[in-house]
């Protein structure tokens, strides 16, 4: 494991800490997309489907649980408290699954390392994690007033996904038959998805102005 | 080998 990688994993880990943080500080969830919730949720049920049957690490499996464990919570306290589930922004959180699940499973289909239930389930979640901030962005631009804890969220959302580029530039220069074009491509294609709200949130904070993203 | 680690990055 390289430092790219170890720093990418915690700033995630982190995310689920601001986003957990900002819920329960506030009691509201007020500018978190249930939907991108529940297609990341989606994304580590299909990731880690070998969960019990592959071991690689105890680090790899706790971070697994870890963060399968977090989806879930998160997603009781925005749909089953009964305080936090009402500050949802149900009107404005409109985005459809089925435009990001439908082609992400086509192209699970199409495009894999193997054809097996397994690998193309995992290929899916691959496919599916590039795209399932897509509802929490465009909840963003329509939020006025982001807060503070869900633009530190996004971005070290954001954040994980550029370390773990650096971690597979690092990873092919130093193991051989490193190359890994599915899961390289989806994450470049994930971290572009950034750019435009990296450039809105640091320029608020270097005015030192609250983040809004032009609409 | 190589089957089992590309899929040790979570």
């Amino acid at each position: 494991m390289n430092i790219f990688r170890l720093a990418g994993d915690m700033v995630h880990l982190l995310s689920f800490v601001v986003l957990v943080l900002k819920i329960n500080a506030t009691k509201s969830c007020r500018g978190i997309s249930l939907k991108t919730q529940e297609l990341y949720t989606l994304v580590f049920v299909c990731r880690y489907l070998d969960l019990f049957s592959n071991f690689i690490s105890m680090y790899n499996t706790t971070m697994k649980i870890v963060f399968l464990g977090t989806s879930f919570a998160i997603l009781y306290l925005m749909r089953g408290h009964k305080v936090i589930k009402v500050t949802y922004d149900r009107e404005q959180d409109t985005f459809r699954y089925l435009f990001l699940v439908l082609p992400c499973a086509l192209l699970a289909l199409l495009i894999h390392n193997a054809w097996t239930p397994f690998e193309v389930v995992w290929t899916f979640s691959i496919y599916l994690e590039a795209v399932a901030i897509l509802p929490q962005l465009v909840l963003l631009q329509r939020t006025q007033n982001i807060d503070n804890l869900t633009g530190n969220y996004v971005f070290l959302l954001g954040l994980y996904r550029g370390l773990y580029i650096l971690n597979w530039i690092y990873r092919y220069f130093t193991e051989p038959h490193y190359i890994q074009w599915i899961v390289w491509i989806s994450g470049i294609v994930q971290t572009i998805l950034y750019l435009d709200f990296f450039y809105y949130y640091i320029k608020s904070w270097k005015n030192n102005v609250k983040l809004a993203l032009p609409s | 080998d190589d089957e089992s680690n590309d899929k040790d990055e979570l």
